[in-house]
């Protein structure tokens, strides 16, 4: 219900005030998301998976991640979509590690890097934080997710 | 800049003492529809903060950009208390190792707004992706120091249109430029809409193999639900609607094995 917290605490004036937000000051009801846009979204790209390949040959660093525990937007859907990239395996796939746990399973490609984060939903850093920040922390060094 | 220190944040309410810097305010994308994309940024934590990265993040939706999600509840540095009456310490924030710009978009998402009431009826990938490159160029001016950094956009969803849509669009701003201020590196997305017919099929597979719905849901979804066309057909819309209202039960789909929130 972590969303409930933020209705309440982006709605209060102190807090708007604070973060220079709604500066009209008339009363604002901020909600997390606008159901106004979501029901008259226009244009909605059917594939990204051209862009990805003119972005991956402009050089890149790509990472993709996937919460194992969400079926909203599920890793099968996010593999069954790489997988038609048919890029070059570079390193095969492997466990990674968080402390002495399996965080989740990952392949290198040329120009992309897959992972899954285990046990995770659909925002992953709420749910395995740690494995999420080591994900992060790997992906901004550059270097492939921890063997052991 | 000037206007740098007015966005300076000293602290918001209820929030512990930090080393870090933060700032928040509005970028004007457009002048005439009065368009204004609003900001949250935190600089990193930990020294020297001026050699570690930008990280831009975007959450998705479509209409669900805003500070709720990846600020206030993955990784950002505070973490929001169950009566919103104060904020505490997120161990595992990313600005631990960043610098984290979040952005609330497009226009009438969270905070950011515009004064022309139709641009909620238009929006969608193209403008949403324009804005963004617009209201980048216009925070390099009012943080100059973050010109040339090292720079990354991550986000998850439906960020997985936006993030690589801004990415190609500064890679093909930056065409024009020998040492573009846009110093993008690379991007990382996680649960993201990637492409409509393999996510679709990649869905309806990861429910039936995690025995959320009966084969013969599995089936007829398969047998009328093309996936690729404008419109589904009606026996479509039946079978997914009977797994999802007759099978799922109440659970939290976005993690399967957690409570649902009640």
């Amino acid at each position: 219900c972590t969303e409930n917290y933020a209705e309440k605490y982006y709605n209060r004036p102190d807090v708007q005030k604070a973060l220079h937000a709604n500066i009209t000051g008339i009363l604002y009801k901020w909600t997390a998301c606008s159901d106004v846009l979501i029901k008259n979204w226009n244009d909605s790209q059917v594939s990204m998976l051209p862009t990805y390949k003119e972005l991956i040959a402009a050089g890149l660093r790509i990472w993709v991640f996937s919460g194992d525990t969400d079926s909203v937007v599920p890793v099968t859907a996010t593999r069954f979509s790489l997988n038609h990239l048919n890029l070059t395996v570079k390193t095969r796939w492997y466990p990674w590690y968080s402390g002495n746990q399996v965080g989740g399973w990952t392949e290198v490609y040329d120009g992309l890097t897959f992972a899954t984060v285990r046990g995770a939903g659909h925002e992953v850093p709420l749910f395995q934080p740690k494995r999420a920040f080591i994900l992060f922390q790997s992906f901004l060094a550059g270097k492939e997710l921890p063997k052991s | 800049t000037k206007q740098q220190k007015l966005d300076r944040i000293s602290a918001l309410p209820g929030q512990p003492p930090v080393s870090f810097a933060q700032f928040s305010g509005y970028v004007t994308v457009n002048k005439e529809h009065g368009r204004a994309l609003f900001y949250w940024f935190t600089e990193a934590s930990s020294n020297p903060a001026e050699k570690k990265p930008l990280v831009l993040w975007l959450n998705g939706g479509p209409g669900c950009s805003s500070v709720a999600y990846g600020a206030s509840e993955e990784i950002g540095p505070f973490r929001i208390n169950k009566t919103g009456s104060s904020i505490y310490l997120n161990k595992y924030s990313w600005n631990r190792e960043a610098n984290i710009l979040f952005l609330e978009s497009p226009a009438g998402v969270g905070f950011s707004y515009t004064n022309t009431s139709s641009d909620l009826l238009d929006s969608g990938d193209e403008r949403t992706a324009q804005d963004a490159l617009i209201f980048l160029i216009r925070w390099m001016s009012r943080f100059p120091q973050y010109k040339y950094r090292d720079f990354y956009i991550a986000g998850e969803s439906y960020a997985g249109h936006y993030v690589p849509q801004l990415a190609k669009k500064i890679h093909d701003y930056n065409k024009g430029s020998s040492h573009p201020i846009i110093n993008l590196k690379g991007f990382i997305v996680g649960n993201a809409v990637t492409d409509n017919y393999y996510d679709s099929i990649g869905t309806v597979t990861f429910w039936w193999s995690h025995s959320m719905i009966s084969d013969r849901s599995y089936k007829s979804i398969l047998k009328y639900c093309s996936f690729n066309a404008e419109k589904s057909s009606q026996q479509c819309d039946d079978s997914m609607s009977y797994a999802m209202n007759f099978e799922f039960g109440d659970i939290d789909q976005y993690s399967i094995y957690t409570p649902s929130c009640t």
